[in-house]
């Protein structure tokens, strides 16, 4: 069965995009089926996935408002077992387009369930916010992947995240389970990062993933070149990170 | 006159509230009169001002959907010359109640127009995001200051950021200007960073400050004891680099 993961958190900036694009290469390099699905306007993961700007005509916008096919708007990437639903600027309209349709938290839901999905895993990479994108995105979804960064706004934020997962699950996907947090951006050099990894591990124990991701200039300056830091550099602490993230998550995935 | 200053951009994590909170806190210091609109419904803003989460009954989302006057949502802060109209989480709902107003673009500069303004300057922290409630205060400001952290994925977005500012300058506030680019977040031992920052100056030249925001531990560490880091650590890196900026920019308006 699929496994359709959604990448969320509304505090920005925590590393989303970068660990939906990681976390997809590192699971298709150990020979999975993976698809990436960029539910955000900016397009990072495109961009870090090397996708063209003249490439995203066919878009994750046209699954969600336009009712395309997921054939029609997948991408192949540079990556074996990878692939890519683009996003682009159409995108950024969709939430107030979105409003007047009846079945404005399902769209995409019933995009992928239309499809016939090849795919072990399916990742859903978010906007920072929890409109109707990320609703849709958890709608869709069987579970749900938290970047943390190892900050105090990051942390202040996270119960309330917690409380719309719930909401969704509740009203909207019986089936959505909260796979896990993963700690990102640590920085052994600042007393803040263990506080805030004590904080967290404390609240919510099992749910926090043992792999910790460093911060690394290696993965900052992956996206400039197109590519997943796993490509550009695979021997960086970052690069070996999400690996260890990528065998964790599956091995989490065996005893739910 | 006013000066009504909306901090804005769409890409995540970038330092719109750090640059808000500490921008204010620094012209304060000099005497100025100054207010603070936090327009996130995350409220990182209310919280690194330090206003308990228990006093933020009042707060932007009643000044934008109720009608509420000015002077009823406005608290004050522990900082002599500085005042917060704080948010809460009723304003992750606005977005969506905006939509079905005639004059959904314009609630925030209606509000304001309508109260007493005594403030010198008023800085409005905006969340990640280009809908209805950085619109609004893109209508309601006649300056825009867009902090722009030195990495990749935010150089990216800018381009689009500033057209879109550009369009709400031809279509709904003529009296609107870029007052400038903030670098934030620099680290000097990071080459990525020199690589953005001289993109940056060499498109946009004057438009890009010449103070540079380094990367500052204390700085993060500030919100964490509900204040800003000029108060936290005023001899730190990341508070210097604050009060230079609070010169810059108000150096800049005497000019324009
Ligand atoms: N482990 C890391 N080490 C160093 N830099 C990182 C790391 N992870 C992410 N970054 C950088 O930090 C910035 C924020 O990361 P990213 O864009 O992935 O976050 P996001 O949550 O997707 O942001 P948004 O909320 O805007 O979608 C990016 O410039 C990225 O390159
Ligand atoms: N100069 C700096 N040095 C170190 N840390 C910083 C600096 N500026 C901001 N930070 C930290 O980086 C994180 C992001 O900053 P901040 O929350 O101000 O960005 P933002 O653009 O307001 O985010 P959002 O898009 O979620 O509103 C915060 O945890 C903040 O404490
Ligand atoms: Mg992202
Ligand atoms: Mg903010």
């Amino acid at each position: 069965m699929t496994q359709i993961i959604a990448i969320v958190n509304n505090k920005g900036g925590v590393g989303k995009t970068t660990t939906a694009i990681n976390l997809a290469t590192a699971m298709a390099s150990t020979g999975k089926e993976v698809l990436i699905i960029d539910l955000d306007p900016q397009g990072n993961a495109s961009t870090g996935l090397g996708v063209d700007p003249a490439a995203r005509k066919n878009s994750s916008y046209d699954l969600l408002i336009r009712e395309a096919s997921l054939e029609e708007v997948t991408a192949v990437t540079p990556i074996p077992g990878l692939s890519v639903v683009p996003s682009n600027m159409d995108l950024s309209g969709a939430e107030i387009e979105l409003v007047d349709f009846d079945n404005r938290e399902y769209r995409l839901k019933v995009a992928l369930e239309k499809a016939s999905m090849t795919y072990d895993y399916v990742l859903i990479d978010c906007p920072p916010a929890l409109g109707f994108l990320t609703v849709n995105a958890l709608t869709a979804a069987n579970r749900v992947l938290v970047p943390l960064q190892c900050e105090f706004y990051a942390l202040e934020g996270l119960s309330h995240l917690l409380r719309i997962v719930n909401r969704v699950k509740r009203g909207l996907n019986p089936h959505l389970d909260l796979q896990g947090i993963v700690l990102t951006m640590y920085d052994k050099r600042n007393n803040l990062c263990d506080q805030v990894a004590e904080d967290v591990r404390e609240h919510l124990g099992e749910k926090v993933y043992e792999t910790v991701i460093p911060r690394n200039v290696r993965v900052s300056e992956a996206p400039s070149h197109g590519k997943p830091v796993l490509l550009y550099d695979h021997r960086c602490a970052g690069s070996r990170a999400y690996m260890h993230l990528a065998g964790e998550f599956m091995r989490r995935e065996k005893v739910i």
